[in-house]
């Protein structure tokens, strides 16, 4: 079962097993490239030497054999010790520890119930919207009240001074207040009506 | 634990001396032996020259390898996230695979942020509400005793000239 | 496999970044 290494690939931007394959394809490439480099310089000196390759005994297939030799024992340790280094790199330089979480995954640890928590602040939040909107229905119906009070008390305070004209036009006329002024006239008139009771009276 | 890039270049380095001790010059000369017998200070430097380039070549690679990767700083990172982490013995949380799970935690924050905004909203077009109830209530008393001074004016009125009807129809007499 | 491995990790890495910066655009767009 491969480990992916997702979170360590999520923090590094690779998967840490591309990145030894990477590392151990190019050694590989080294040794087999030096190997190579060796013997050619072996079979150069070889044929630059006196009596030149054969000559001395030594032909380029033993050449290419001690090269194989060398190079079979070479990798198989190579192996075996990339194998190790692998092993200390994947578990101690390109990995992220059980107990560790990246900064943007901080808020896992924050919420840990996070879809749970975040169903309910959903639901609570629609809740108080709707709470907001009942009450926000209220503000508006009180503002229009108060509109419509405004309309009234001026409409009312039109009457008021419509009746403090009737009584300042009154007052323009001679009337005073009027009623005293009517009362004025009562009094005038029973003044009257005894004086002409008087007089039919006295006429009789 | 040392840092994780100077792990990185010790790890390389034991391998590299692992693998020259491996392949000793005793090793190559065997390989070798007809030329070793034949010009043995050319195959000691032969040999020389062979470790030195596979070193040089393996630790240009991983030089590349860190530059491209920036993986000094990076590794530096991960260990001062690993050192803030010290003390935290318990498995941290690790992607489930469901991204809608995933994502809720990041989104509580944000959600918290609009309760509370909601609730500020709230507490406020309350506050507001009472306050517009209190000045309908004022207003409702304001109207209330406008409608009396105009009804007792409006009875006044009518008082005056039900007396004037009277006084008129006794003048009237 | 390790391009999809690599691919879900990016995505993990920054998607919840910009769905919470869609999610913040949102609330406010509401708010207001």
């Amino acid at each position: 079962s491969v480990n992916p290494m997702t979170y360590e690939t999520q923090f590094f931007g690779f998967t840490p097993q591309t990145c030894l394959l990477r590392i151990y394809v190019a050694f590989q490439d080294y040794l087999f490239e030096v190997m190579l480099t060796v013997e050619r310089v072996i079979l150069k000196r070889l044929e630059a030497a006196p009596g030149g390759g054969e000559g001395g005994g030594v032909s380029p297939v033993q050449i290419r054999k001690g090269t194989e030799k060398f190079l079979r024992f070479l990798k198989e340790r190579f192996d075996g010790l990339f194998a190790t280094l692998e092993t200390v790199l994947l578990q101690l330089v390109l990995r992220v520890p059980d107990h560790v979480l990246l900064p943007e995954d901080r808020s896992h640890a924050r919420h840990p119930g996070g879809r749970e928590e975040l169903a309910r602040l959903r639901e609570e939040a629609d809740r108080l919207r709707g709470r907001y909107e009942a009450e926000a229905r209220a503000g508006r119906a009180l503002m229009a009240e108060l509109e419509e009070q405004r309309a009234a008390r001026a409409q009312l305070e039109k009457t008021l001074r419509w009746f403090d004209g009737l009584e300042g036009a009154w007052r323009e006329h001679g009337g005073g207040d009027p009623r005293e002024s009517l009362a004025f006239l009562r009094r005038g008139a029973h003044r009257l009506r005894d004086v002409v009771g008087d007089v039919e009276s006295k006429g009789r | 634990t040392p840092p994780r890039a100077q792990l990185l270049d010790a790890v390389v380095e034991t391998f590299l001396q692992r693998l020259v001790a491996a392949g000793s010059f005793r090793r190559f000369a065997s390989c070798y032996r007809r030329f070793h017998q034949l010009q043995p200070e050319v195959t000691r430097r032969i040999y020389d020259q062979f470790v030195a380039q596979l070193q040089a070549a393996i630790r240009d690679e991983i030089s590349e390898i860190k530059a491209e990767g920036n993986l000094g700083p990076v590794l530096d990172a991960l260990d001062a996230i690993v050192e803030e982490a010290r003390g935290q013995t318990e498995p941290a949380w690790r992607p489930s695979g469901d991204p809608e799970a995933d994502t809720g935690s990041i989104l509580v924050p944000c959600a918290q942020q609009r309760r509370a905004a909601l609730l500020r909203a709230l507490r406020g077009q309350r506050d507001e509400n009472r306050r517009l109830a209190q000045a309908v209530l004022a207003g409702r008393e304001r109207i209330r005793a406008l409608q009396e001074r105009i009804q007792a004016r409006r009875d006044a009125w009518q008082a005056l000239s039900q007396d004037q009807r009277e006084l008129l129809t006794s003048l009237g007499g | 496999l390790d391009e999809v491995i690599v691919e879900t990790a990016m995505k993990r890495k920054q998607c919840p970044r910009k769905i919470l910066e869609q999610v913040i655009k949102i609330t406010k767009a509401q708010q207001e």
